[in-house]
């Protein structure tokens, strides 16, 4: 038996805003400490890593481990569904096929279940190690949103470089070049608004800016993103889910023959 | 121009 509420019904409605484009199907994995995902997108460059914590929820059922497979697109259709304001709740019964979507409304006069079929995915689960990296970058999530999207009006790749200096985001295309720099800024009005950059070593790596506007969907989930960088790794693009948890991209760099 | 490899060449399958 799995009962998950979630008075932040909006949380799960935006979390899955954010990975539906990137990745078709998935299985949600359910235990006592809490609801998880990790999938690849079609391709297999990118990894999408999702946990949503237990005591984020205010009523928390899981009585054995459970993978639920759900298709994204059909998840995110019955989400719509549910109110900005609903609390959402997930149930499923042991053995069943179908996952249950309840949303109640703030005031409880109106109650609604989605029934949903699951599906059996076969999905491979990746180990990701422990790593020190190089630089860690966190800025205002709207902010990488916008460099990302303007710069993939320029190019298909982003450079992104830590220095000393600051971070640079670097394209270029067949109409010209592009670059734009952030400096360490933590002398703002609110500490979501800061440039933070931790730097052991200088990094520079190539990224596919597609992927990184995928990854920018994911910016109402939180005000700011955290991107880790180390040479000849995966960058990792965090956005912490308040109270709960996270999503978090990894994107493998373009690499010179 | 550079070559973009999967994200399974960092990340070993469990």
């Amino acid at each position: 038996m799995l009962e998950l509420r979630l008075v932040q019904g909006s949380l799960l409605k935006k979390v899955l805003e954010a990975i539906k484009d990137l990745v078709n199907d998935a299985n949600f994995d359910c235990s006592a400490t809490g609801f998880s995902l990790q999938a690849m997108d079609s391709s297999h460059v990118a990894l999408v890593a999702l946990l949503l914590r237990n005591e984020g929820f205010e009523h928390y059922r899981c009585d054995r481990n459970i993978s639920m497979g759900m298709n994204l697109g059909n998840m995110n259709k019955m989400l719509k569904c549910a109110g900005n304001d609903d609390i959402i709740t997930l149930k499923a019964d042991d053995g069943s096929d179908t996952v249950t979507f309840m949303f109640e409304s703030p005031n409880q006069d109106k109650i609604a279940d989605f029934e949903m079929k699951l599906m059996d995915i076969d999905s491979e689960h990746l180990g990701i190690p422990e790593a020190e990296y190089h630089a860690i970058v966190r800025m205002p999530s709207a902010e990488f949103a916008r460099i990302c999207k303007d710069l993939s009006s320029i190019g298909d790749t982003v450079v992104i470089s830590v220095t000393k200096e600051g971070v640079k985001f670097s394209t270029k295309g067949d109409i010209g070049t592009a670059n734009i720099v952030c400096r360490q800024n933590t002398t703002v009005d609110k500490p979501e608004e800061a440039t933070v950059i931790e730097m052991k070593e200088p990094v520079s790596l190539t990224f596919a800016l597609r992927y990184m506007n995928s990854f920018a969907k994911a910016t109402p989930l939180s005000h700011t993103v955290t991107i880790s960088l180390s040479s000849e790794l995966p960058v990792v693009v965090e956005y912490k889910i308040e109270d709960m948890g996270y999503v978090r991209f990894y994107l493998a760099p373009k690499i010179e023959e | 121009g550079p070559k973009q490899p999967a994200i399974t060449k960092f990340f070993s399958k469990l």
